[in-house]
This record gives structure tokens, C-alpha cells and sequence, in this order.
């Protein structure tokens, strides 16, 4: 029998996806000008970490800008959509990253660097490390539930299309877009993963605890920036204060 | 005091092709 299709929404979403050699050669690009600064102006090695998650930012509202429904909403729904999830997308984009390089004792970073956790715990202090290694668990979680690259991009939308922002103009769009790829997914994994009967509700299970996740990493980088460690006037900077004012 | 600009604001509403 012929394999069960993918469903439309998800067809379109994968040709939404960004070049990830393009994305990574901007980011090097703009990583190696800042160590090109003198002495003094140089970053330190969490400075250098800031920077790189300023850019994933900057090629996150890229390819949020290019979506499907998102682009026809007004630009304050944008915002307030971007501002309610950015941290969630820039764990999941780590996740998905990790579960692409397929090593335990090692972290693969946007710019193509393996860090050995070995370094992590050495270098960064207990929060980060233990940020790190509940990344890592869920890494493992996602792994042993084959999650495939059209229940990634399905599931990144719907951390951009989430319900729990307030105040938006056109709610009904943004639930319009919910329900749609919520049903594309559900039919994808009862489709293609029949003998995995609860993966769609373990996959949004999952969602949650990269909410989780990111409500922590969050925590810590705005302790991190109160001490003034954080590079300021970028992309990171605003979207960590937005949902503080 | 006039508001910070928007980064986020400015992205989303630049030219496609910026």
C-alpha cells in the first residue's frame, strides 16, 4: 500500500524551513566581526553564547514572518505572539538541533561547534549546567519517541501559535491556526506512527515541558543580564524585557 | 519619554528581501 500522505499544512511548513547552512554561516559571520573587536570590546565566552542566541532570534522572526497564518496577521499580533514564545522556540530549535547531532556526552551549537558537556560542567555555573542537562533528557524523551522532522516543523508552530497569549486582534486566525495544525499532526503520527497509538498527546507533552524549560532559561538569563552580564540593545535583550513591561 | 523603538517591531515590518 502506498505510504499515508503528509498532510498540507505540513507540506507547507517544510518548505518554510530555513537553510540551516545559510543561518549558521550568518551567525558565524557575525560572531567571528564581534572577536574581531579590540581587546577590550571582545565578548566573554557567555557574552559570545548571547550573541548567537540573539541571531537564532533574528532568523526565528524570519521564518515566523514567512508562516503561513502569522503572515497575515497585524504586525502587533506578531509581536505579541513572538514576544509570548521566543525562548520556547530557541530551546526547541536546540532540542531538534541535538536530536539531528545524535551524541549524548556532547552539545552541537548553531554555529556547528561541539561542546563537551564535560566542558559545560567544568565552565558554566550549576544553573546553566543543569539547564543543559534537562535540555539533554528531553533530547532523549524526543529521541525515543522518533519524533521526525514533519512533527518538528508542526510542532514548532504550534509553540508560535500558542492560545495562551492575550489580547491579540485576531484570535480567530490564531485559533484557526492552532486547531489546523493540530489536526495535521494528529493525522501525520496516526498515520505514519500507527503502532505509536499515544504519540500525538506524548508529543504535546513534551511541548509543555519545553515551556517549562524555557520559563527557566529565561529566569536565568534575566538574572544574568540584573548582573550585567548580558550584551544589551539587541534582539534578546528586548524580547526577555518584553514580557516583564 | 518617547518609547525605545521596537527591534522586534522594525523586523517585522521590513522589506521581505531585507
Amino acid at each position: 500500500s502506498s505510504p499515508p500522505d503528509i498532510p498540507e499544512v505540513i507540506l507547507k511548513l517544510l518548505q518554510l524551513e530555513p537553510d540551516e547552512a545559510q543561518v549558521k554561516g550568518r551567525i558565524v559571520a557575525c560572531l567571528q566581526q564581534e572577536q574581531g573587536k579590540g581587546r577590550h570590546e571582545r565578548l566573554s565566552t557567555f557574552g559570545l553564547m548571547c550573541k548567537m542566541a540573539d541571531q537564532t532570534l533574528f532568523s526565528i522572526v524570519e521564518w515566523a514572518r514567512s508562516c503561513i497564518f502569522f503572515k497575515e496577521l497585524e504586525v502587533g499580533d506578531q509581536m505579541k505572539l513572538l514576544q509570548n514564545c521566543w525562548s520556547e522556540l530557541l530551546v526547541f530549535d536546540h532540542i531538534y538541533r541535538q536530536l539531528q547531532h545524535g551524541k549524548e556526552q556532547s552539545v552541537l551549537l548553531v554555529t556547528g561547534q561541539e561542546v563537551d558537556m564535560s566542558a559545560i560542567a567544568a565552565q558554566a555555573g550549576s544553573i546553566l549546567n543543569t539547564l543543559v542537562l534537562r535540555a539533554q533528557e528531553l533530547v532523549l524523551h524526543l529521541h525515543s519517541l522518533q519524533v521526525d522532522r514533519q512533527e518538528f516543523v508542526c510542532l514548532k508552530f504550534l509553540i508560535l501559535f500558542s492560545l495562551d497569549v492575550k489580547y491579540l486582534e485576531n484570535h480567530a486566525l490564531v485559533r484557526e491556526a492552532q486547531e489546523k495544525a493540530n489536526a495535521a499532526l494528529l493525522e501525520y503520527t496516526a498515520g505514519h506512527y500507527p503502532h505509536c497509538a499515544d504519540k500525538f498527546r506524548q508529543l504535546l507533552l513534551r511541548l509543555a515541558e519545553v515551556r517549562a524549560l524555557s520559563m527557566q532559561a529565561e529566569e536565568y538569563l534575566y538574572h544574568k543580564h540584573l548582573s550585567g552580564e548580558v550584551p544589551c540593545n539587541n534582539l534578546l535583550i528586548e524580547m526577555l524585557h518584553a514580557k516583564r513591561t | 519619554e518617547a518609547e525605545e523603538p521596537s527591534l522586534l517591531k522594525k523586523l517585522l515590518l521590513a522589506p521581505a528581501n531585507a
